[in-house]
């Protein structure tokens, strides 16, 4: 053996690269179904969750139907991608190639360079930074008349339509359920003392246009609001609910680090179980109403900051930690209640003519949500998986299946509002890669 | 991303009348932060 190796001439020949690949695609594809088998059996061995002895489980992990692209993508640790490729973008860019880049990026995705508010593009250390980017004053002039609904952000209308029987037709008759959209889940204590129709006072068109007008005088003395009445909040306290630790006698300017306004969260909740109201308690009972929709696409070159589509009070959001699938116009059509699986903030509240929401929906490429009155929320992010996570262990050791959201109540500014008041126009928050 | 409202509206019980919640926009049209969608 030792001279046959020894006389062997040896020599190379290169692979050819997609045989490696298919190799590769072979060796994942074999590991998962296994992978898969050996769940199925572990489970069928450990019975259903709440059945003494089993152990419990945590979120379940979401399995669409679809076409064989969707069938891959669901296989993908899909967040970890997007919080990957945020990474990737706040990674600075040589200063000289700043200009040229940022060029190209808008020559691509189409961004109108002459709205920018910053002209020189050098001071836009990243792609990440650059994406976030604000407009000029004056480019986005809202519609004069003031019953206008106006668009929240740029983008282009999807769908648009009425509600009939809790249905929203996502596109070409793919429906989900607006419970699923929404989640099904009040806190009882928060609303229903202002249930729809039964104190009236919130739901009376006139006097809610009024206290909302009331309000600017309020939402402009906020800073006000916090100084006279001496209460004030320090972040983490707020989040752990601990309110004894709250700083009581100084003003807004000392809080902390932080220099903008407060945040309005008064109460994170993520251990929510079913059975309690549902959101649509918020509707007002008279049936001269209806439950109007619309779904507004941003692509990638567009405005990615969102405004207040209306004069409204925002009463709680809840924060669905899904996954964080492609919103393209083509996923839509294809993965059924996409807008149902996906990371999504929704702002639940009302307006002068009942019950209005506002979801923003995030995608792979841009699966940050950024609310600005809301310093609590995390999205796409570790921490708030693993919280969600450990929600549905607890509710499958209660016994009970996860509500799927961590719900927060935003600090009432007055009796009357009940919420965070915000005006038609004004800036929410925004879209970040990654 | 998306952003969906779901909201609550006068019904427009006359089509083609200025009562209730009527749209602006069409499926698939761009729009414009600030423009508007419909009138209530």
């Amino acid at each position: 053996l030792g001279s046959a190796l020894k006389n062997t001439k040896v020599q190379w020949y290169p692979i050819p690269v997609g045989l490696g690949i298919g190799f590769l695609g072979l060796v994942q594809f074999y590991k998962t179904q296994a992978r898969e088998k050996e769940r199925i059996e572990r489970e069928a061995e450990e019975g259903q969750p709440g059945e003494p002895g089993a152990r419990p489980k945590k979120r379940p992990r979401i399995r669409p139907d679809g076409p064989w692209q969707v069938r891959v993508m669901s296989t993908l640790p899909l967040k970890a991608l997007s919080r990957l490729w945020g990474k990737f973008n706040e990674i600075n860019i040589p200063y000289y190639l700043r200009v040229p880049g940022f060029k190209l990026y808008s020559f691509i995705f189409g961004v109108n360079l002459s709205e920018v508010a910053e002209p020189d593009l050098h001071v836009y250390p990243n792609l990440a930074a650059f994406f976030y980017r604000n407009l000029k004053p004056g480019v986005r002039p809202l519609d004069p008349n003031p019953n206008a609904l106006l668009a929240p952000s740029d983008g282009r209308v999807l769908q648009l339509g009425q509600i009939e029987g809790g249905d929203i037709e996502q596109v070409k008759g793919m429906t989900y359920t607006i419970d699923a959209l929404l989640g099904k889940n009040t806190p009882t204590p928060s609303i229903s003392s202002r249930g729809s129709g039964s104190s009236g006072e919130s739901t009376d068109p006139k006097r809610a246009d009024k206290a909302l007008q009331s309000d600017e005088e309020i939402v402009r003395s906020d800073e006000e609001f916090a100084r006279v009445n001496g209460i004030s909040y320090s972040l983490p306290s707020l989040f752990s609910g601990d309110k004894k630790t709250q700083n009581k006698s100084k003003g807004i300017e000392d809080q902390s680090t932080d220099t903008d306004k407060p945040s309005a969260v008064s109460e994170v909740r993520a251990d929510l179980a079913l059975g309690e109201k549902p959101w649509y308690d918020l509707i007002s009972s008279d049936k001269r109403n209806g439950l109007y929709y619309v779904v507004v696409y941003l692509c990638p070159g567009d405005y990615h900051r969102f405004h207040s589509p209306t004069n409204w009070v925002v009463e709680r959001r809840r924060h669905f930690a899904g996954e964080l699938y492609s919103v393209s116009p083509y996923l839509q059509r294809t993965l059924p209640g996409l807008f149902t699986l996906n990371e999504r903030v929704v702002l639940l509240g009302r307006w002068r003519w009942g019950f209005f929401s506002y979801v923003p929906v995030g995608a792979t490429n841009v699966g940050s949500i950024k609310v600005n009155f809301d310093r609590e929320l995390r999205t796409n992010s570790l921490t708030t998986d693993t919280a969600a996570d450990r929600a549905a262990e607890e509710a499958a050791e209660r016994g009970e299946p996860y509500s799927g959201f961590a719900e927060a109540t935003y600090e009432a500014a007055s009796a009357v509002l009940g919420g965070h008041a915000l005006k038609r126009g004004e800036e929410m928050g925004g879209f970040q890669l990654g | 991303s998306t952003i969906v409202l779901v909201f609550e509206a006068p019904l427009n019980e006359i089509p083609g009348s200025q009562g209730g919640f009527r749209w602006a926009v069409e499926k698939g049209q761009k729009v414009k932060m600030g423009q508007a969608l419909g009138y209530v």
